[in-house]
């Protein structure tokens, strides 16, 4: 017997100047979570169905980027994805491109025990979702006023975002083209060979 | 991008990662969060789950990297965490919490803030945003 443990994340790359209330909702979502995970694993809950308790009710909270809050695609829409492993017999189950399940996570793990597959994207997901009688919404019940802010900031810099930075414009030459798009404050360039 | 990675008092590990990906991302984008061996792994050493640069992560193979370094090279957990984030990014920009069957937590970045929380069964906790 070794004793339990658990970590959770909300995503990585914050705004520096994330106003303190703002830092302070996060740490209370955290802090709640973590209560979760503890409660279930003080009461034997299998570590499998811990992480999917847990990253069900972060996905349900809009604060950070997944379920609903989950960041814009250049539609304007909500493209989600999610994952879950079970370090025992190392099985796993992962769902891309869900525009309606309200808990991607738990798609997944319907993808891992209840699928011959470990892995279903876009419309045979959805497909699977209906099939297993998961609980859907509309696409905008996903979508933040925040959200929507933050998309038109990142259209007006052509950029992409992972986490709270808004390149400013001016393009750099680089591998001999002018590569308007950026990722990350970086010409897409850098990532062209993937 | 949202994720969890725990240990049971039986010694199991697990990881799970959800994420609506980047802002202003074409459609039919493919991040790491989904990517078995990428954003998420668990195996019966240790579960990690990832966040930040999506295609920095998948050409790390992040998550796998923290068990193989484990098996290989017999880090511990938070050496190994440190180690892949260290010397597997390249430019790339990420963070990751990690548990380990000996019932360790850990976690690491090498960007501007991550938060994450962490509890283990002796009475440790800790929420944070930065460093």
């Amino acid at each position: 017997m070794v004793g339990w443990a658990i970590a959770v994340h909300g995503g990585a790359g914050v705004d520096p100047n994330l106003p303190p209330q703002r830092q302070e909702q996060a740490k209370q979502l955290l802090t709640h979570c973590l209560n979760i995970g503890i409660t279930a694993l003080r009461s034997n809950v299998s570590a499998v169905d811990v992480v999917e308790l847990v990253v069900r009710e972060l996905e349900t909270n809009p604060l950070f980027n997944s379920g609903r809050g989950s960041a814009l695609t250049a539609k304007g829409t909500v493209e989600m994805e999610a994952s879950i492993m079970d370090g025992t017999k190392r099985r796993c189950g992962a769902v891309s491109g869900l525009t309606t399940v309200k808990n991607p996570v738990s798609l997944a793990r319907l993808v891992m025990d209840k699928s011959p597959h470990s892995y279903l994207a876009f419309s045979g997901a959805e497909e699977f979702a209906r099939q297993q009688g998961v609980e859907v919404e509309e696409n905008e019940y996903f979508i933040t006023p925040d959200n929507v802010g933050m998309l038109k900031l990142a259209k007006e810099a052509n950029t992409i975002l992972f986490d709270y930075r808004i390149p400013t414009t001016g393009y750099e030459k680089c591998a001999g083209a002018e590569s308007p798009l950026q990722m990350n404050g970086l010409p897409i360039s850098v990532y062209a060979p993937e | 991008t949202v994720g969890c990675a725990v240990v049971d008092s039986e010694g199991r590990c697990a990881a799970a990662t959800s994420t609506g990906g980047l802002m202003n991302k074409m459609s039919g984008r493919i991040g790491d969060s989904p990517l078995i061996g990428a954003g998420t792994y668990a195996c019966e050493v240790c579960g990690v789950s990832c966040t930040g640069e999506g295609e920095a992560i998948i050409r790390a193979t992040l998550a796998r990297e923290v068990a193989a370094v484990m098996e290989y090279k017999g880090l511990g957990l938070q050496d190994a965490v440190d180690y892949v984030i260290k010397h597997r990014l390249d430019e790339g920009q990420a963070g990751l919490i990690a548990v380990s069957n000996k019932g360790e937590v850990a976690y690491g970045f090498n960007c501007n803030g991550m938060f994450r929380g962490c509890a283990t069964q002796d009475g440790f906790m800790e929420v944070g945003i930065w460093e």
